[in-house]
């Protein structure tokens, strides 16, 4: 099935 | 020193309940262009981007940049204080333990004043890079609303289907299945009727209605909201503030 994936794996820190 | 003068309460009251449900300890970053935010909620899916620009404002100064770490959900109880039409104020000290909130009645002498103790928050910032998107979707906010808010009643996930000129959105579940199907339409008398639709690629994702149910909480803030949406990148859904805007970012759901 699909799975949400979390948004620090597109956006890197700063 | 802050000192940001809003016309009317309601708008930061409009953009406080639209992300307080999703993110609850936020640093508002003051500098001389306006205040920004940026927040992740507490399943680190949905990630909050906030500008309110300047010229939001009626008057407003901010000599140094300041950092103002705020509870939303205490921010809120006092926000709610004020009448929508009332000016409210926000004033802090350069290194500021509060942050008093001022409201005016336009009509009468009365003046209410509260302060709010500020938290030291530390959140790591996340840098958003401008990307390419397969297809940009503008639609009346309350009918994205509305879609959001019927399809959720079937199913977990949302698909959102864009061919040539139509976007499609569907779900299934346990009762059954629904659709929208929006086509790209202009009102000429009322602009902000018209849905616009552009296409790079087709697009077939999948979205957790969940966060969109966060999402929509913007609703009152803008006529109109922009989908911008790409494969395995983080969908833009953004409501465009007097100046500035609230953006969201949310990742479709993908096989691993």
């Amino acid at each position: 099935g699909k799975t949400q994936p979390t948004i620090s794996r597109f956006f890197q820190r700063s | 020193m802050l000192e940001g003068k809003f016309d009317e309460a309601s708008l930061l009251k409009k953009i406080i309940d639209a992300i307080k449900d999703c993110v609850q300890l936020c640093n508002f970053n003051c500098t001389e262009k306006g205040i920004t935010l940026q927040a992740v909620d507490d399943s680190r899916v949905l990630l909050v981007s906030l500008l309110i620009g300047e010229e939001a404002f009626t008057d407003y100064r901010c000599d140094r940049n300041i950092t103002l770490g705020v509870d939303l959900s205490s921010f809120s109880k006092m926000i709610k204080c004020g009448n929508n039409e009332d000016f409210l104020t926000l004033i802090a000290e350069d290194s500021p333990d509060t942050v008093l909130v001022v409201f005016e009645d336009k009509n009468r002498e009365r003046i209410s004043e509260y302060s709010l103790k500020l938290m030291d928050i530390d959140n790591e910032f996340l840098k958003i890079d401008d990307m390419d998107y397969d297809s940009v979707i503008t639609m009346p906010a309350g009918e994205f609303a509305k879609i959001v808010r019927d399809l959720k009643n079937l199913s977990e996930s949302l698909g959102i289907l864009v061919t040539k000129d139509t976007v499609k959105f569907l779900s299934e579940g346990d009762i059954g299945s629904g659709s929208v199907v929006v086509k790209p339409f202009t009102d000429l008398e009322k602009p902000e009727n018209s849905v616009k639709v552009s296409l790079k690629k087709p697009v077939n994702l999948t979205f957790g209605l969940k966060y969109l149910s966060d999402i929509i909480k913007a609703t009152n803030l803008a006529e109109s909201v922009t989908i911008k949406i790409a494969d395995k990148v983080p969908a833009l859904f953004e409501y465009k503030l007097p100046s500035g805007y609230l953006r969201f970012y949310l990742a479709p759901k993908f096989d691993e």
